[in-house]
């Protein structure tokens, strides 16, 4: 079975879905059958990559998986689209009990034919988190070098042990990826130096750093790896995703 | 009976915490008597203000409203504490089915006394941000001036206009507020313009600049009022604060 990531963190606004897109269309270009999944119901993996989101999410239709997905601008990336009507993924968090039952089932039938999947989480821990988390081999976090960001690690890293003591899973801490540094700033590296003392290695190598072209990608509908190849923001992901393969 | 202002917007990390605070700080130094209640189970507010998360969230323990309350260290400012126990706030989330009964209630019951209510929101559409917006008699929408930003407008503003024809609340549209605007940057620039033009006067005319002092405060347990008095953040939360003031 191939690698299944969560990209996860309650926080808000800390690059989960900048990171979950880009590092899919990483590892799609490095010749990966990728699938994205998009578990929010803001639904911003979906327009961020140029799609539309659909009336009701193939993870609560009775339809088998790969009815639902849709093909990407981007050869070897396919998308499962997020849905923005909540109760739909209001019965895939109920169905769930907080257990992945229908996401799991879901997915391991889904799934051949992939060689690694992305889900792209909501900023909370509740269901539909926890049932991403249990679906997973291993977590992402994406954080910001900021305060709040560091208050809420705590927090999520708790729900990750509550997960895998659960069982039944085959979840694995992926790593932690400091997101949007702006290495100008004191605050920034005082926080960075914070993490790396307590976490260790767990915390990747690659830093994405702050960059415009990153933020201005998904209103092209594109990963910033092909609006802005050179950018500093793409170098980043696309190290970023070296490391992650490096890690099998 | 004072405002009672909800801050919502479901995407993450666009100031709703920030604003929050450092209006209700603001509002209490310019003499209203105010209280803050942290509603996200993260607690960024509570501890933003250098106070403590509770085991059980005041709105859904059976004693009064007042015995939950605590001072902050800003006089005319008490703060309402969050609680991180999730299913704390799911009793609050269930118990309303959606409509503010309890918080309602026991809001009216707790808050003579107070002049103005600030309430912080989870970054989310579900019942705690509803019955936040069921119980205000005004909402407060920070957005970032970025792609994804854009995107959860409209959903807000749908939600919104829910709340006021379900009736039974008093609910207005309060105003949108640019949050940590870099106006070097052509993409913030476009994309006020594209705010402004939709949502006109909606729109307030202070924008709140990106200034790493706004983010450094909360690791002082301060406002930026407090914790750099003259920083372009702090003014323009006080130039904010007037002009809410004035709306009356
Ligand atoms: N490296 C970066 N440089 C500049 N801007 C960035 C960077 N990464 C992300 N952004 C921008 O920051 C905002 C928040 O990022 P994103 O939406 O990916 O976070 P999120 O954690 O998924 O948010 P949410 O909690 O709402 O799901 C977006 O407008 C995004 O384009
Ligand atoms: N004007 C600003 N300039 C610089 N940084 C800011 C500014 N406003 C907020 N921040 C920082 O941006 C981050 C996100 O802000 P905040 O936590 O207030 O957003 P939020 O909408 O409440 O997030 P969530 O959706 O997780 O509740 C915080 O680290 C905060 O300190
Ligand atoms: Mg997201
Ligand atoms: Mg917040």
């Amino acid at each position: 079975m191939g690698r299944i990531f969560s990209v996860a963190n309650q926080k808000g606004g800390v690059g989960k879905t900048t990171t979950a897109i880009n590092l899919a269309a990483a590892m799609a270009k490095a010749g990966k059958r990728t699938l994205l999944i998009d578990l929010d119901p803001q639904c911003n993996a979906t327009t961020g990559l140029g799609c539309e989101p659909t009336n009701s999410h193939g993870l609560v239709t009775r339809r088998p998986l790969r009815e639902s997905l849709v093909a990407t601008y981007l050869s070897g990336l396919t998308l499962l689209p997020g849905s923005r009507t909540f109760h739909d993924v209001e019965i895939l968090a109920k169905g769930d009990q907080g257990e992945s039952g229908v996401l799991r089932e879901h997915l391991s039938d889904g799934i051949d034919g992939f060689d690694v999947v992305w889900i792209d989480c909501p900023p909370s821990t509740g269901p539909l988190t926890q049932s991403a988390l249990a679906a997973s081999s291993e977590v992402l976090m994406p954080i910001q070098c900021e305060y709040f960001a560091m208050e809420g690690l705590t927090q999520m890293i708790g729900l990750i042990r509550d997960v895998m003591q659960r069982g039944g899973g085959r979840l694995e801490f992926g790593g932690i990826v400091l997101t949007m540094v702006d290495a100008s700033l004191e605050l920034a590296r005082e926080v960075e130096g914070e993490v790396r003392d307590f976490f260790g290695e767990i915390v990747f190598e690659a830093v994405i750093p702050r960059d415009v072209l990153v933020c201005e990608a998904p209103s092209h509908g594109r990963s910033v790896l092909d609006y802005a190849p050179q950018s500093r923001g793409a170098w980043a992901y696309i190290e970023l995703c070296q490391e992650i393969l490096e890690m099998t």
